[in-house]
């Protein structure tokens, strides 16, 4: 039975596919079976497997044309398998409503796979739109990236009351997994005075893990690659690694 | 009659929201009358003017509630009003289609005002949602921030053509007023690359004014102050001035 994560922020451009596609990577370079799924009509996760996003058969088809997921799972190394997305979503985003049972289209259709994987990894939208909604509904966990900056710590607490509620809502049980500070300067006095209120605020929250700043991060989506396989020694590469041990050991597998 | 822009961006954290407060900052310094509209549940822009996003008299209270539009403006500085948003916007992103007319709310609620402002800057959250929608559908143009990375020039695309849709579903005369290069560190060969293949791809659309990345920027928002105020001779200010003068004299006023 998979630990489904969802990797969510309302404020963007905090990491969220950054960190589904390192964490998947490390999890798989333990021989951890596991599915990333792309829901964001950005299709950056796709784009970062240097996959097409002129793809028929993605996860929209799933969701919307109840094609069966298997037929949507693509491999791309040993242990890990994509579901990808397209700029198809767009129109998903703005019709799922008229859907029956909206929020659990993702959590219905992932379903039939959950058997196969030790873990599933969600890539949503930033925002809380219909899509973030159906990747809550979907996991057991969340985990929220962040960059240490004041609009963002701001935005995180808007979040956590926003999931608290649909948590309500929905009838889920969802447990934040941690918080995950991403494009980390620590010579950078305020990301400092930052990651201190953060810690104050959230206490073993946070993730012990914090992922530097690097333009290699920028870099490697144009490799089609993870930094783990264009740069395997990277500071930041190993950051993934370590946060990769960490989520295993918390999850007592 | 206004001038009004929609700060637009399907990626996420790319200075919209700081694009508006430092523009909107900047024509008022100039004597321009200028209205920002907050439409981003985050209420980050109503956070950098120091407004406590508590407000029971938003945006949404226009949108939904149909609250006259001179009762949730306030005045911030001499030239410049703001119509302040609040987390209360999460539940208009999820409920706003139900209603009659639903792209087209905001341009409505902004019609009785359009003669008090030479310009009217909106605020959009990341994505391509209802509020995105109401934002493109309330405005003569729109502007896109991009950091000079591959996912976000990746993105860029699949906006321009989401855009392109809408215009023709919807009925729209909207012009791209410009693409406007944030977070540049020109000491870096990826972000040098990916400007030269933005300028490649998009000419004289791309503004000649590059902001540059600094952490002031990040500080600023915590004394609830722009740039311009907080360190009125810093460089990233400056751009924003230049970007003000580009947009005035390219308006024809
Ligand atoms: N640690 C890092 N250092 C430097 N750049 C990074 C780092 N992590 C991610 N990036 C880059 O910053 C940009 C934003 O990251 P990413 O796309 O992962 O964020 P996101 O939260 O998924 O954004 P969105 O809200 O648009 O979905 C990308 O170009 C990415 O390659
Ligand atoms: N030129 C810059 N240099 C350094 N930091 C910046 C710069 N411009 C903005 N920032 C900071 O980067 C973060 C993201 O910027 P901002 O919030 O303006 O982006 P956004 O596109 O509005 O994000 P969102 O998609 O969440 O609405 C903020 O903390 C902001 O203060
Ligand atoms: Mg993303
Ligand atoms: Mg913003």
């Amino acid at each position: 039975m998979a630990r489904t994560i969802a990797v969510v922020s309302q404020k963007g451009g905090v990491g969220k596919t950054t960190t589904v596609v390192h964490l998947g990577v490390a999890l798989a370079e333990r021989g951890v079976p596991t599915l990333l799924v792309d829901l964001d009509p950005q299709a950056a996760l796709t784009a970062a497997f240097g996959l097409n996003e002129d793809l028929s058969l993605t996860i929209e088809a799933s969701l919307m044309k109840g094609i069966a997921i298997t037929q949507v799972i693509r491999n791309v190394r040993p242990s890990l398998d994509i579901i990808p997305a397209s700029f198809q979503l767009n129109q998903a985003e703005l019709s799922l409503h008229q859907r029956p049972r909206w929020p659990y289209r993702l959590r219905e259709a992932l379903q039939p796979i959950q058997g196969r994987y030790a873990y599933i990894l969600i890539d949503a939208p930033p925002g809380l739109g219909p899509l973030t909604v159906n990747a809550i509904a979907a996991a057991d966990a969340f985990l929220v990236p962040i960059r240490p900056d004041y609009l963002s710590l701001r935005s995180l607490k808007g979040l956590l009351i926003a999931i608290g509620r649909l948590r309500q809502q929905l009838g889920l049980s969802i447990e934040l997994l941690g918080i995950l500070p991403t494009m980390v300067q620590l010579h950078l006095r305020h990301h400092r005075d930052v990651l201190a209120e953060l810690t104050a605020a959230f206490g073993r929250k946070v993730f012990q893990v914090f992922i530097p700043q690097s333009i290699r991060f920028a870099e490697a989506p144009v490799a089609g690659q993870s930094l783990l396989d264009y740069m395997a020694s990277h500071p930041g590469a190993q950051a993934y690694r370590r946060l990769a041990a960490l989520i295993e050991e918390a999850g007592g597998g």
